[in-house]
């Protein structure tokens, strides 16, 4: 998987 | 944006205002811990940084704006109501906190820049921020109910993260190593409390049925 930062989240 | 995730952020959403009701119909700040509610501003202020630079969505955005807003207001409640004569449990060293969240957030992060360092200190510093408060809680021993749920649905809150993670690792294929293992520390911190919140509230609950 990629790892990619949850920046949409709160 | 999946059914756990909105559920969580409700979840988080009524915590505060079970907070802010408790505080402000009692007018005390009795059995609530200052110091977990300081960290929780520090905690919002360094995440939130990227209101001035990333939009998400006007939900996002909001929210935002509330957990700031709400955070401080809650610390400003509670040092209007707290008495200077009353005997404080409030006593967890929160330095170690702040300290090792940052200690973790320079070891583990996206890019060492400021702003991605702050968020990762915020994310490290929120799965612990509970802790003074829980010590409050066990050194008071007997709680308000008010207290005890509110700190349930704060705790709901990042545990309805987990099947979040698990459903968009499933649906979009990504993983946020950060998120997700700090979120399951913040879990784990909340595991205790959950068991015991679990035997004296739903249970009682249950006992009270005819």
């Amino acid at each position: 998987f990629k790892v990619i930062p949850f920046k949409d989240e709160l | 944006m999946n059914i756990f995730r909105i559920l969580g952020d409700i979840s988080h959403l009524i915590s505060i205002l079970i907070l802010i009701h408790a505080v402000s119909t009692t007018k005390s700040a009795q059995g609530i811990s200052l110091k977990t509610q300081a960290a929780y501003v520090v905690v919002f202020v360094s995440r939130y940084l990227d209101l001035f630079f990333r939009y998400v969505s006007l939900y996002n955005t909001l929210m935002k704006l509330f957990f700031i807003v709400s955070s401080i207001y809650v610390v400003f409640l509670l040092n209007r109501y707290k008495k200077n004569s009353e005997k404080t449990n409030d006593i967890f060293p929160v330095w170690y906190l702040f300290g090792g969240a940052f200690v973790f957030a320079l070891i583990f992060n996206y890019e060492f820049s400021i702003v991605e360092i702050l968020w990762s200190f915020s994310l490290w510093l929120e799965s612990v921020a509970i802790i003074p408060q829980l010590v409050v809680l066990q050194r008071t021993g007997e709680a308000q109910l008010l207290t005890t749920h509110y700190i349930f649905a704060l705790g709901l809150y990042r545990a309805l993260y987990i099947p979040n993670w698990i459903y968009r690792y499933y649906t979009e294929g990504r993983m946020d190593k950060i998120a997700v293992i700090s979120g399951i520390l913040q879990t784990i911190v909340y595991s205790d409390f959950f068991y015991i919140y679990y035997k004296k509230v739903v249970k009682n609950l249950k006992f009270k049925l005819p």
